[in-house]
């Protein structure tokens, strides 16, 4: 508008200017930014874009956002109560390589049964995920496929399940199914015993294409579950019926721009300026994957040691 | 210690431990200040799942003419204050501000549904200084 044309603040903290309270002349201006810059700019995280858009009175008239389900949700909030103090500081361990943690559900799915082509309850979903928000400074540590089982699922012995990925091309014959062109075959084999969250790490598998700046991963999930020791005679019929939700995808990065917190700098400043106070008791998370499975005891003994 | 003698309960030497104190720890001098806001307060409570509440702190208070180790203070900080006294008023005197921040983790839901931990630089003050 004439009123504030003339008048064009420049935010110091994102280094870009913007004019207020005008999304119309914002889009102007967006618009005049190189590429590159246009596209960070939209992907600043969303606490950011508020404070740097100072003069965007009615952020609450933004278009409404897609809600996540229920299990993702607990899902994240215990990983935030695992990774940060309850006034929201990031926990100091040294394991904890990450900053950013993102997961995704998949915003499409297939689904195939081949009940009578194999033995015991086959999932087979085609699955596509669209990873736009990963920005290009958020490199991937680790990317799991998360399964959640149901607990109303008697699991009193150990089911295995064999999990075979295949990546899918998408090809114009088919918007929602695309068939598939080239695979990378790549099976897991893992226990669900009493625990409701399953991740199938799927790192080695989505490196080459997240890499490649690839943001829609279309893949083909085939799960065949067995109850009980594979080696054994499997009873298949009862536990077979087990409903599995469509994994969500869940993506460890380390975010190297100025605005995400950096570990290692803080340590090194402590290091520096020992009179910091150090967190003794903290619970180790291992990015690997290997939540919950070392004995923190172990851990403090030999970091005693 | 400045915490405790603050708090020290009222005793017949109360007044005379209070005027030496302000001499010792002048009033209204920089420190740092306590301010806590609740997300939902600004109505953000519905893409930030977490923290609940935020606690940045603040800075404020007046900075003492001769800044000495107390507040870390760079020589340069002395050398403003004396061209603000001697020089050119114009300048401005050495400001109260924050010297040294804490991380925050965020839990948010982007717009296209799906959800991130993040952990911020810088959003906590920590420590203040003069400069």
């Amino acid at each position: 508008s004439p009123r504030s044309r003339g008048r064009v603040v420049s935010d110091k903290t994102s280094g870009l200017s913007v004019a207020p309270e005008d999304n119309a002349s914002e889009l102007h201006l967006l618009s005049q930014l190189p590429k590159g810059m246009r596209r960070g700019y939209a992907l600043l995280p969303p606490l950011l874009k508020v404070l740097s858009d100072r003069g965007h009175q009615n952020w609450e008239s933004e278009a409404p956002r897609l809600q996540p389900g229920s299990r993702a949700l607990r899902y994240m909030k215990r990983l935030y109560k695992m990774s940060a103090t309850k006034e929201g500081i990031p926990k100091a361990n040294k394991s904890h390589l990450y900053n950013t943690v993102r997961l995704f559900t998949p915003c499409s799915e297939c689904k195939h049964h081949h009940r009578d082509l194999m033995k015991g309850d086959v999932h087979l979903v085609d699955l596509l995920f669209n990873l736009d928000r990963v920005t290009a400074l958020e490199h991937l540590l680790k990317s799991v496929l998360l399964y959640s089982f149901d607990t109303s699922v008697p699991i009193s012995s150990s089911i295995t399940c064999m999990c075979h990925l295949s990546v899918k091309e998408h090809d114009s014959s088919s918007q929602v199914c695309p068939s598939l062109s080239h695979s990378i075959p790549f099976s897991l084999q893992f226990e669900v015993r009493k625990r409701k969250w399953v991740e199938i790490d799927v790192t080695s598998f989505l490196q080459p294409l997240i890499a490649t700046n690839r943001r829609n991963i279309h893949m083909a999930v085939n799960v065949t579950c067995l109850m009980g020791d594979p080696q054994q005679n499997t009873k298949l019929e009862n536990a077979i019926n087990m409903a599995l939700v469509p994994p969500s995808l869940l993506l460890y990065l380390n975010d190297t721009s100025e605005q995400a917190y950096h570990r290692w700098n803080s340590l090194r400043h402590r290091r520096k300026n020992p009179v910091w106070p150090r967190q003794r008791n903290s619970p180790l998370v291992d990015p690997t994957g290997g939540k919950g499975k070392e004995n923190s005891q172990g851990k403090r003994a030999s970091r005693q040691r | 210690r400045a915490e405790n003698l603050k708090e020290a309960p009222a005793t017949p030497s109360h007044n005379l431990s209070k005027y030496f104190n302000q001499f010792l720890f002048p009033q209204n001098e920089c420190e740092l200040h306590n301010f806590r806001l609740s997300f939902s307060q600004l109505k953000w409570d519905k893409w930030i799942i977490a923290p609940h509440r935020y606690s940045p702190q603040y800075c404020k208070g007046d900075c003492p003419r001769v800044v000495g180790h107390r507040y870390g203070s760079p020589v340069h900080t002395m050398v403003q204050n004396i061209i603000y006294e001697k020089l050119d008023s114009s300048v401005p005197k050495p400001s109260c501000v924050p010297a040294e921040y804490s991380p925050l983790s965020v839990l948010t839901i982007e717009p296209d549904g799906s959800i991130v931990y993040k952990e911020y630089e810088d959003m906590i003050a920590t420590k203040c200084t003069c400069r």
